[in-house]
């Protein structure tokens, strides 16, 4: 099925997920994706001229009916709380305010992508991105 | 070495506006 609209992710693990991989933060700052905190997050949105952090709550996990290894999480996204699913790979990692990476298999990510990461939970709180001249 | 920008790693949840 196509993609939910509003979800665009990739459809595969992509690279900068993996352990190690060097992730530059808006102002130049090069960190390790493993040692990403919340504020990095925050900030480099405050400095882009483009985009803005939102936040995404978790409302709902199930398991996709097209393959086990995908699950379908659905957002609820901002002030305005749009409902917004998306269809990613169960190890596929979430960044939650305050906590850091989680996905809906947590050993998985671990396993496959050497991230530590909990496990993601309907309430969690995530950081997503739109765009800021979007109202 | 690849760099990543700090925007790919967050996913982009864009709300539809169908009204």
């Amino acid at each position: 099925p196509p993609p939910p609209p509003g979800a665009v992710l990739p459809p595969s693990l992509p690279p900068y997920f993996v352990k190690g991989s060097i992730i530059q933060l808006a102002d130049g700052e090069l960190k390790r994706v493993e040692d990403l905190k919340t504020e990095d997050f925050i900030q480099s949105a405050e400095i882009s001229n483009d985009l803005k952090i939102d936040s995404s709550t978790v409302e709902r996990i199930e398991g996709s009916h097209t393959s086990p290894n995908f699950a379908v999480v659905q957002f609820s996204v901002g002030e305005h709380r749009a409902q917004v699913s998306v269809e990613v790979l169960v190890e596929y990692p979430f960044f939650v305010f305050g906590q850091g990476w989680s996905s809906c298999c947590p050993d998985r990510t671990t396993q496959i992508l050497e991230l530590p990461c909990t496990k993601l939970s309907v309430g969690d709180v995530c950081i997503s991105l739109t765009l800021k001249n979007l109202k | 070495v690849p760099v990543f920008p700090w925007h790919s790693l967050v996913p982009f949840l864009a709300p539809t506006q169908s009204d």
